[in-house]
């Protein structure tokens, strides 16, 4: 089903974008 | 109080995405994290595009907090 396929790649990619968000909040040295 | 945490958390966020603290966010918005977060601009467009449930092109808090709570909900379930 390329729809599934589709919702699970924005999943990932939001997955990416909130964790990115995590890191540059708690702030790497 | 977890539920205050993700809110005040998703609040920050939102404000990281809001630099001009206009109460949305819009594609140009998510564009200039480009750069900031280790995102490529096609990756910020479908962040964007998945998080604009009603496609409008503004992305309001309540539908940034859908998109962080189902993050953070699918994390919990994988």
């Amino acid at each position: 089903d390329p729809n599934m396929k589709g919702a699970a790649a924005n999943e990932g990619v939001l997955a990416n974008f909130f964790n990115s968000l995590l890191s540059k909040k708690t702030g790497s040295p | 109080t977890g539920q205050l945490t993700m809110l005040e958390k998703t609040h920050e966020f939102f404000q990281i995405c809001d630099v001009e603290d206009k109460g949305f966010i819009t594609r140009r918005d998510m564009q200039r994290l480009h750069g900031e977060l280790p995102l490529s601009a096609d990756e910020l467009e479908n962040v964007f595009d998945t998080l604009d449930a009603d496609g409008n092109g503004f992305l309001t808090l309540e539908e940034f907090t859908t998109g962080f709570s189902e993050f953070l909900f699918g994390q919990k379930i994988s």
